[in-house]
């Protein structure tokens, strides 16, 4: 799976994510990537966000949404928002993956409870950031 | 103006380091760094979120070392279907395609759903047909072989286990 969020000149945040699926998959299973607010959600008042993992988890736990609602319901910021979905809860589910998301203000977090995530980022002129394990 | 950001990610799970060689850390290293550089050129030539995401999700869609589009994984019957979302903050417009294959981009394809369709999830022949329509374009089957993903699916193509992109095999269910 591969995903990115962005925030323009604008101060509007946008999500996107595509995936292969899992390998050997069959009777045309679907994951979260495709399903907006489980892998993949945006709204300019709190982030976008593009989730990557075992997809059951990330939907039965509408994990991009999740996100955004800690965000925007009980004023959490970005950080302490993935922190909660990402770090509790889905481990709680047994669901193993991460996310990364940005808000209007350009904050971003890529957090992952698995060994490793490929993951990438750049802000205004500053250097570029590139990350594998933890 | 507001600060632009950008960030991508290319797939998570058990990446143990001892899977994974200098070399190939060094290619894999290179194509994030080629993705999130292209689509922050974007931003920084004043394009809109929506196509940054999109042109750093397609340089991703484009490197067999990802799983999707090109890199896609092997299904059961050993073909490739891919699912694409994409959703705007500023609008709270999303579109997206489910288990659609030969589409060479799935980003582009979720895209138009959510500019160019009344509805917002697409799946199966009909997002194909949407696709054609909207003159996207297909890739061949020979488009998406890759070696090392062809001898991941064979590892456990007579068996029932599915593997995430970078995880060990788990024999769980959900109903």
């Amino acid at each position: 799976t591969v995903g990115a969020v962005a925030v323009d000149q604008a101060g509007n945040v946008a999500a996107a994510t595509s995936t292969g699926g899992m390998t050997n998959k069959r009777y045309s299973r679907i994951g979260d990537s495709p399903i907006i607010g489980s892998g993949t959600y945006a709204n300019n008042r709190t982030c976008a966000v593009s989730c990557t993992g075992h997809g059951e988890y990330f939907m039965r736990a509408v994990v991009a949404y999740d996100v955004s609602c800690l965000m925007e319901y009980k004023g959490c910021t970005l950080q302490q928002a993935c922190e909660e979905v990402v770090m509790k809860k889905l481990v709680k589910f047994g669901g193993e993956g991460g996310l990364i998301a940005v808000t209007a203000a350009g904050e971003i977090a890529m957090p992952f409870n698995s060994e490793g995530m490929y993951r990438a980022s750049k802000v205004a002129d500053q250097d570029t950031y590139v990350g594998i394990y933890k | 103006m507001h600060k632009t950001a950008i960030a991508i990610h290319g797939g998570a799970g058990t990446i143990t380091k001892a899977s994974l060689t200098e070399e190939k850390e060094r290619i894999y290293t290179a194509a994030l760094k080629e993705a999130v550089e292209a689509g922050h050129s974007v931003l920084e030539k004043g394009g809109s979120a929506l196509e940054a995401v999109e042109e750093a999700v397609r340089h991703l869609e484009d490197c067999p070392l990802f799983n999707a589009g090109k890199g896609s994984v092997f299904t059961k019957e050993g073909k490739h279907e891919m699912d694409a979302a994409m959703m705007d903050g500023k609008t709270l417009e999303a579109g997206a395609v489910a288990g659609v294959k030969s589409i060479k981009n799935p980003i582009k394809l979720a895209r138009a759903v959510m500019q160019h369709s009344e509805h917002v999830l697409l799946s199966g022949y009909g997002a194909e047909e949407f696709a054609r329509n909207q003159g996207l374009e297909f890739a061949p089957e020979a488009y998406f072989f890759d070696k090392l993903r062809y001898e991941q699916w064979l590892e456990v193509r007579d068996s029932e286990a599915i593997i995430l992109d970078h995880t060990e095999k788990k024999d769980e269910k959900f109903g």
